[in-house]
């Protein structure tokens, strides 16, 4: 249930 | 060159325990303040950051910053012949593509080496901010544990919520739905037992149980973890690891389909 979200889209790359 | 020599060798056996189901290979990175690690679940949902600092190490040598990639369940393996009561020294030279990790007994008349190939790992490292969280709450690791492990016999999916009333946390599944909530408490004989809530703001979010159940095989780095939650940000459930750092686990949430 539910989408998944990821943490690269809460964080970005450095 | 790099040389680390840790005392409570236990510590880093249990680190790896903690963090291998999650990650399989990752770059610890070695530099003046520490020895630490970022790294992503190969879904890239949850995310393991781990400080060990340079003080908590007996001898802590680090002449340029280097990064070793490992694949950890390897290591897990390696530091598996190692005791307990051992303790543990990590060795490595500039620019080789091998690490040694060394173990010795207490009585000291036991000495094994095990020397290990570093992997080229093209690994992401990711900018985390600090953040002013909407709740904070600091719980026993054990009982944290233990409300995962429950949930997950029942749904895969748990809500946490926080309010004045508390944390709760609940789920659904075929046979019905749990609802747990724990209340603050700080009456209680010694602080660790203790439930604090430190609530700015009511939040509530969904995350997914077999993530958090990972994450609580850091329980016994810590007889306390510390969940901070806000609307826009991923879970942090953090183990602070005595004397030497922590090991940090954040987690998406999931979201209304």
């Amino acid at each position: 249930s539910g989408v998944q979200l990821s943490i690269t889209e809460f964080y970005r790359s450095t | 060159m790099l040389e680390l020599r840790l005392v409570q060798g236990s510590l880093l056996k249990k680190v790896l325990e903690a963090m291998k189901d999650l990650v399989t290979d990752a770059n610890f990175d070695c530099s003046a303040t520490g020895f630490s690690l970022q790294a992503m679940d190969s879904s890239h949902v949850a995310l393991v950051a781990l400080l060990l600092r340079s003080e908590g190490f007996e001898h802590y040598r680090c002449d340029r910053n280097i990064t070793m990639g490992m694949n950890l369940n390897n290591v897990s393996k390696l530091l598996k012949c190692a005791g307990n009561d051992d303790i543990i020294t990590i060795k490595a030279d500039d620019g080789g593509d091998t690490v040694t990790f060394m173990f010795e007994n207490p009585k000291q008349d036991k000495i094994s080496d095990f020397e290990m190939k570093l992997m080229d790992l093209d690994s992401e490292h990711l900018g985390i901010p600090d953040a002013e969280y909407h709740a904070i709450v600091r719980m026993p690791s054990l009982e944290f544990s233990r409300i995962c492990k429950d949930l997950s016999s029942i749904g895969d999916t748990v809500v946490i919520s926080v309010t004045k009333e508390g944390i709760k946390f609940s789920t659904r599944g075929d046979i019905g739905n749990a609802n747990i909530v724990c209340r603050q408490n700080t009456t209680v004989d010694k602080p660790e037992e203790a439930t604090v809530i430190q609530m700015n703001e009511a939040v509530s979010l969904t995350f997914a149980l077999r993530y958090l159940n990972s994450f609580t095989k850091a329980t016994s780095l810590s007889e306390t973890v510390t969940i901070s939650l806000s609307s826009e940000l991923p879970l942090v459930a953090e183990y602070k690891i005595a004397d030497m750092g922590y090991i940090k686990f954040y987690l998406a949430p999931k979201i209304e389909d």
